[in-house]
């Protein structure tokens, strides 16, 4: 229910001075999304992995992660569009711990590392925040995920 | 530094004693139809916030807030309470690690806007791209300091195109500079829309393998459903809505195994 709270705490006035927001007045309410913009989306690029492809191989850091509770956006649904890469494996899949538990699993593939979050749903750190801070804390890092508790 | 202390915020109604500080306001991206995006800047809570990298969090949709969702549910400092009355700490905060940069884009979204309304009923990739990158470059002269900063991005769902494509863009800007001011190190999404056919097939799947919808929707959407066409045949959709209107249940899709927010 959080982003009926964001609605509420974001459409005071007070807030909205207090963070130099809303000065033109806008004319209509601050919401968590607009379906204006959703129903009538221009251009969507069908896939993003020759931008993947490109980029990976540029050396930049790429990390993908998936809570494996989402059934909107899902695991498998990453897994399948990555498996189409065809980048070498690194290292193998295991799984990666925090707090005694498995955080969820990974496999490090030369220019990506793809990495789940056990138990989370599509918004990672609202539901595993705990693990959610230790794969960012890694992504900084540039380390793989902890194998060990 | 005029122009970064006019965005400076003293505190927000509600909000608990913290030793960061927290900037928000606007950059506009286009002058002539008057597009401008909304920031809020949340330093790093570290004892040495300039030591930290910058992080541009975005959020997906197209057309949720970053500020809804990347700020106040997910990675943010703060937390809202039901009543929108106060706000409390996360513990979990990204913001001990980084300097969180929360922008909600395109314009339209949030407190983001534009004096054209027809911008609302044309956005797409594109065009979100293009302005996320001229707000980066103009947010940077406001805020020296993280010129050549380590620089990351990171982004959910429809992020998913958001943060590689602009990622792309800052790699091609970047090539005429030497030493560019974007530092771009890296990004990382989550749960983030990737390829249109490969996702499609892997969600369905997803459904059956988790025992929301029946072997018998599984195959009809299979046989049906050409995922690689724009337009989805009457078949398609039908088997989809059933699956969807008469297998799924009052479920939180986004969360299978939470309790729904009644």
């Amino acid at each position: 229910c959080t982003e009926s709270y964001a609605e509420k705490y974001f459409n005071r006035p007070d807030v909205q001075r207090a963070m130099h927001a809303n000065v033109t007045g806008i004319r209509y309410k601050w919401t968590a999304c607009s379906d204006v913009l959703i129903k009538t989306w221009k251009d969507s690029d069908k896939t993003m992995l020759p931008i993947y492809k490109e980029l990976a191989a540029s050396g930049l850091r790429i990390w993908i992660f998936s809570g494996d509770t989402d059934s909107v956006v899902p695991v498998t649904a990453t897994r399948f569009s990555l498996s189409h890469l065809n980048l070498p494996v690194k290292t193998r899949w295991y799984p990666w711990y925090t707090d005694n538990q498995v955080g969820g699993w990974t496999e490090v593939y030369k220019g990506l590392t793809f990495a789940t979050v056990r138990g989370a749903g599509h918004e990672v750190p609202l539901f595993e925040p705990k693990r959610a801070l230790i794969l960012f804390r890694s992504f900084l890092a540039g380390k793989e995920l902890p194998r060990s508790y | 530094s005029r122009e970064q202390e006019k965005d400076r915020i003293k505190a927000l109604p509600g909000q608990p004693k913290v030793a960061f500080s927290q900037y928000s306001g606007y950059v506009n991206v286009n002058q002539s139809h008057g597009r401008a995006l909304f920031y809020w800047l949340t330093e790093s809570s570290s004892p040495s916030p300039h030591t930290k990298p910058l992080l541009l969090w975005l959020n997906g949709g197209p057309g949720c807030s970053s500020i809804a969702y990347g700020a106040s549910e997910e990675i943010g400092p703060f937390r809202i309470n039901k009543t929108g009355s106060n706000l409390y700490l996360n513990k979990f905060a990204w913001n001990k690690d980084a300097n969180l940069l929360f922008l909600e884009s395109p314009a339209g979204v949030g407190y983001s806007y534009t004096n054209t309304s027809s911008d609302l009923k044309d956005s797409g990739d594109e065009r979100t791209a293009q302005d996320n990158l001229i707000f980066l470059i103009k947010w940077l002269s406001r805020f020296p300091q993280y010129k050549y900063r380590d620089f990351y991005i990171a982004g959910e769902s429809y992020a998913g195109h958001y943060v590689p494509q602009l990622a792309k863009k800052i790699n091609d800007y970047n090539k005429a500079f030497s030493k560019p001011i974007i530092n771009l190190k890296g990004f990382l999404v989550g749960n983030a829309v990737t390829d249109n056919q490969y996702d499609s097939i892997g969600t369905v799947t997803y459904w059956w393998t988790h025992a929301i919808i029946s072997d018998k929707s599984y195959k009809s959407i299979l046989k049906y459903c050409n995922f690689t066409v724009e337009r989805v045949s009457d078949d398609c959709d039908n088997a989809v809505n059933y699956a969807m209107n008469h297998e799924f249940g009052d479920i939180d899709q986004y969360s299978i195994y939470t309790p729904t927010c009644v």
